[in-house]
């Protein structure tokens, strides 16, 4: 922040806070297009980041230390963190996609990534709305958009987590076999317990029944 | 095979397969992986898997130790980096017997080390002759490393160290394998030399016999307590009393003591981060993982458990075609997914800064130091929050530990906590983003 004020150059995963930022997000439709939404969620974390620093810095001209200023604003300081990581993770996800060259797993995990882009931003629509980045239509053409994603993501939703390549004895999951044999799973698995080894529990035995007959 | 997974199997638009390799680095590394899981499967020591879960904290200790030392005869030492891969594979409920060996301990004394010092610890800590542990965090103190009230006094005339634990709440406290299982570890110590104070720095300190796994003297260790999960590792403390060290065992590839008591300061004060930058990287993965394993979970049984008609008389119907159990299933699947790759990418940014820091050039520290901190804390975070939504959507099933997601939850709910505190560690990146 104290750079961007100086007018420095940033560089590395902070050199987005460069730019200004001062269009409207008008590509930001049901369209979904990630550019945008990426745009959108890079413009959020840089209006944080100034909300932030002039509030920190409005506390050090009226007398406070860095650090009772930081203390005194230290949980908006991690909001603006998150929303900082949050774009991280956005574009990662956008540049790997990138890099894919088979059409159909591109297009799949192009549909995830939109889902977890909108859905992030409407989860934090506060924000959003706090410094005016979004209008309430084009809101309502985000959530809609959202939720069609739901039934684009569906049919793949299994391959999807067959991917990640984890074997039944990995998993140690009756509900999340390979085969969908649940619940005879959950009964064998209910034979091993050594609370089933015998008929009777020695507690029920030893204090229960001698209770009861009381 | 279910028939409701059969169909979805046989809808899917594309080959999991090329997905498999795109994260796990590629067709050899996942071939290498199944080779490795199936020349182990009919092995009859490996086979006791869901006995583990009956277990008291002590007996789970031994089994992980046991099984650990039984891996690494197995396959000799050619398979380090797989070793945690295929222990979970084998046995998801426990963990690794040492885990921070080869995590902290041997790594760190790789980037800390000197020449003449790696020659003697790397080959000694590499092939498991000594079992390493990191003693940094004490019980009074965390984050702020300045704190720190251990202390390492220089004695010229005998060119030794003399360590204590002066106080308390400086008693060391290492969830890893500190009070049980390692014979030596990482100690940090605030470093006086002729009653000058030069801060905090690393040392190699042996606090077992490698004879009879007794303490050496001066030292006493133990465990804390059990904890809230990751009870196959011991919660070690440590106190030290007067504790001699030779001087050529302060770790001196950047700081350095001279015979004479005379301090040279290396280049680069954070390059006693870089083992916790390593870990924190391992932790994002960790997350990444443990959240696709509880998606595979709720995904799998979403669709095999069938609940409630949408039309009447049309029967039941896989409960993942409700709008609710998708809204909430994807947001936990496209997260992991994220965080795959938000984790590749850092991955390849911590492997090339540490490489250019052991060569001097530490720029890109103060980065690498900063987004770690935030991701480590957002992935724990939002792992933690999207397995206990898997565990949801598997309703009453998901509360029994069968379900495998209870385990799961509560391994990841702990890691928002150890190797930083989340809300500390997020705004440290607060912190850096304000400075520059």
């Amino acid at each position: 922040a104290r750079d961007i004020f100086q007018g420095k150059n940033l560089v590395g995963f902070v050199s987005y806070l460069n730019a200004n930022y001062t269009t409207e997000h008008q590509d930001v439709d049901s369209n979904l297009h990630l550019s945008a939404l990426l745009r959108l969620c890079q413009h959020r974390s840089k209006r944080m980041l100034l909300y932030i620093s002039e509030l920190v810095f409005e506390k050090i001209n009226s007398g406070s230390s860095l650090e009772q200023a930081f203390n005194m604003w230290s949980n908006e300081i991690k909001n603006m963190a998150v929303a900082v990581c949050q774009v991280y993770t956005m574009e990662k996800f956008i540049e790997a996609i990138g890099q894919i060259k088979e059409n159909c797993l591109a297009s799949v995990l192009t549909d995830v990534c939109k889902f977890y882009c909108v859905f992030n931003i409407v989860e934090n629509i506060g924000d959003f709305l706090q410094f005016n980045l979004l209008t309430q239509e084009q809101i309502k053409l985000l959530k809609t958009a959202m939720y069609n994603q739901l039934s684009k993501i569906r049919p793949s939703a299994v391959a999807l987590v067959d991917a990640f390549d984890f074997s039944d004895r990995l998993l140690h999951s009756a509900l999340g076999r390979y085969d969908g044999q649940v619940y005879q799973a959950l009964y064998d698995y209910a034979k091993l317990a050594p609370i089933n080894s015998k008929e009777v529990h020695d507690s029920c035995k030893e204090h229960l029944l001698p209770f009861l007959k009381e | 095979i279910h028939p409701n997974l059969i169909k979805e199997r046989k809808g899917a638009t594309f080959d999991p397969y090329t997905l498999t390799c795109l994260l796990w680095g590629g067709d050899e590394v996942v071939k290498h992986k199944r080779n490795l899981v199936a020349s182990l499967e009919n092995d009859p020591n490996l086979q006791d898997e869901n006995l583990s879960d009956f277990l008291s904290q002590e007996e789970k200790i031994d089994f992980a130790i046991k099984k650990t030392i039984y891996l690494f005869r197995k396959l000799g030492m050619n398979e380090r980096e797989y070793f945690m891969f295929l222990f979970q594979n084998f046995y998801p409920s426990q963990q690794l017997g040492f885990p921070l060996h080869f995590a902290m301990f041997a790594s760190t004394l790789k980037l800390l080390c000197n020449p003449e010092q790696a020659n003697y610890w790397l080959p000694k800590a590499f092939n498991l002759e000594i079992v390493g542990s990191y003693a940094q965090t004490e019980l009074g103190h965390g984050t702020f490393l300045k704190g720190l009230e251990t202390t390492a006094v220089y004695d010229p005339l005998n060119e030794e160290f003399v360590l204590n634990t002066p106080t308390i709440t400086s008693t060391k406290w290492w969830s890893g394998q500190l009070g049980k299982v390692a014979n030596y570890c990482i100690i940090i110590a605030q470093l006086y030399i002729k009653n000058k104070c030069y801060g905090n720095h690393p040392f190699v300190l042996q606090i077992r016999s490698l004879e009879d796994h007794s303490f050496m003297p001066g030292v006493i260790t133990g465990d804390i307590g059990p904890k809230m999960a990751l009870n196959s590792i011991d919660n070690g403390f440590m106190k030290l009393d007067n504790v001699r060290i030779p001087r050529n065992q302060l770790l001196m590839k950047y700081d350095q003591v001279l015979k004479d008591g005379t301090y040279i300061s290396g280049p680069n004060k954070k390059s006693m981060y870089a083992s916790m930058m390593t870990v924190r990287c391992a932790i994002i993965m960790a997350s990444a993982q443990s959240l696709a394993a509880a998606c595979t979970i709720a995904v799998r049984y979403s669709v095999v458990r069938q609940q409630s008609e949408a039309e009447q008389g049309a029967g039941e119907q896989s409960v993942l075609n409700f709008q609710t159990q998708q809204y909430r299933l994807f947001s936990a699947l496209s997260t992991t997914y994220a965080l795959f790759f938000a984790w590749k990418s850092v991955n390849e940014a911590c492997q090339q800064i540490l490489t250019d820091a052991a060569q001097g050039k530490t720029d890109q520290f103060l980065f690498l130091h900063s987004i770690l901190a935030g991701l480590k804390s957002q992935s724990t975070w939002l792992a933690t929050k999207y397995i206990q939504t898997c565990r949801e959507c598997c309703g009453g099933h998901g509360v029994s530990s069968a379900s495998g997601l209870p385990l799961l939850e509560s391994h990841t709910a702990v890691s928002c906590t150890y190797e930083g505190d989340n809300t500390v560690m997020i705004l440290q990146t607060g912190k850096f983003l304000l400075k520059c």
